[in-house]
């Protein structure tokens, strides 16, 4: 069953985007077969994959507010085994209206749950589409705390948080571990956390002073690779390629090839 | 009557709260009376000035959902000259409960446009409380384009956006201009704007690429004065200053300083 996993934080500009897409190319280089979801208005994980927002027919709002199935409006991307689940300006008024639905928290759980989670076995036996097989599906979500970033938290397994070590990131963590606490009272008792700390520049005082007090505040809660500031990963997007298979030996790549590896020894 | 000065960007973490609060102290170098409105979630506008926002008693959201007037929430901070109208928490539900109110996207000029616009002259002779006369008024936006950006914008006689001279940050400024029109043709018509690039390293080839591409296709619409990284920013946050009040010399108070210059001769 795929292991689902929401990259989420308030604060803006932490590299979630960033996160998910070169995490996905680790995984794929460890032969997981990966599906990202682009959830944030912004569609700059479309747009990292080489996709152009303003082009894409389907795309998550028809998920969220058309039923549409994930594997109608999943697509291919250049990366063999990484599918692409594009956003476009579609969801500019999702968090307005989300939340007039029935619900509307758990509405891409049960997508998920719906469709990814059976593709696995075939209890009935009777003709199914070729379903596709995941290991991991990756949410990469907005810079707020509204009712999309909701819904992926209610439907994850895992939620990462990328931290910048600086004064008003390390603030939003605050606002994160409440929001935790709430989605597991009420509809996802077992989400699990772990905050990543990137764009780390180990020259700069502050983000070692910062990194020490995440570290000490949170604990195991932490991982331990940490990603540091690296200028190629601002030209792997350009390129819309993901870092491992844009500039495979560059510190970034290997530093996220690292968190591939740790977090496939968390799940098992 | 108060210049009111928007400062937003869907995109995340491009300096929108750290340049509303390094203007906002450089104007008041500049012998202008400044209000800062805070009107983020996550705050920060109201940390980078000293402020808890875990413990201040009216803000923004009494504003926006009690009818409260701007004056009845500002208070001074440690800087003579600017006063702040703080967020808390309780905007966390803004997007969501913010558009079921009628003509929602005009709440905030209404409330600028009643108490602080009047507060010059004095028609009828009456007793009236000690107004306060600002020359500006500085709107920090949280990174999304909801009904709180849009209440901004109606209320505006300029957008300043800050950009970050990076891919992501330059797609962005497709939607930025796009609710412009929007914004004016329905709100605001005489609704400016300028491009400020922010967190420029010259040493970064794609930094002058990109800050190059804004200015070709923006020309007279983005500001000369550009800010450079400069880590005694973010310095500045966690002494709940401005730079122009922590370090005054350094190399950003300087170009905020420059900028507050060129922003006074663009409005006279
Ligand atoms: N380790 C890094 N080193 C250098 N630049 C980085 C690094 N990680 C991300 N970036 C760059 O920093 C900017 C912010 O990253 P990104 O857009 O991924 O953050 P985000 O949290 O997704 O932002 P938003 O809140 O807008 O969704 C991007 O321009 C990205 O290319
Ligand atoms: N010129 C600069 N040089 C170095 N660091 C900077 C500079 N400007 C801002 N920063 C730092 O970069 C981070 C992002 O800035 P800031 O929080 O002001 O952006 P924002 O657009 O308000 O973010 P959000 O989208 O979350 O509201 C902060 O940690 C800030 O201290
Ligand atoms: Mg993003
Ligand atoms: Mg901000």
């Amino acid at each position: 069953r795929p292991y689902v996993i929401a990259v989420a934080n308030q604060k803006g500009g932490v590299a979630k985007t960033t996160s998910v897409v070169s995490l996905a190319g680790a995984l794929v280089n460890h032969e997981q077969e990966v599906l990202v979801v682009d959830l944030d208005a912004q569609a700059n994980l479309t747009l990292a994959l080489g996709k152009d927002p303003g082009r894409v027919r389907g795309s998550i709002t028809d998920v969220l507010f058309n039923s549409a199935t994930l594997l109608s409006v999943s697509r291919e991307t250049n990366i063999p085994g990484l599918d692409l689940v594009p956003s476009n300006a579609g969801m500019d008024v999702a968090e307005r209206f989300l939340p007039v639905r029935q619900d509307y928290e758990l509405i891409l759980r049960r997508a998920l749950l719906g469709e990814l989670r059976q593709s696995g076995a075939n209890p009935g036996g009777a003709l199914r589409p070729p379903t596709i097989h995941y290991d991991f599906v990756l949410l990469d979500c907005p810079p707020s705390m509204g009712a999309v970033t909701l819904n992926a938290l209610a439907a994850a397994d895992l939620l990462i948080i990328p931290t910048q070590p600086e004064y008003f990131s390390a603030f939003a963590l605050r606002t994160m571990t409440q929001t935790i606490r709430q989605v597991r009272s009420r509809y996802n008792p077992e989400l699990a956390y772990r905050i990543l700390i990137t764009m780390f520049d180990r020259r700069n005082r502050i983000h070692r002073d910062v990194a020490d007090q995440i570290r000490a505040a949170f604990g195991e809660g932490v991982f331990e690779t940490v990603i540091a500031v690296d200028t190629k990963l601002r030209e792997s997007a350009v390129e819309g390629l993901p870092i491992t298979h844009h500039k495979s030996q560059s510190r970034s790549a290997l530093q996220y090839d690292t968190l591939a590896q740790e977090l496939i020894a968390y799940v098992q």
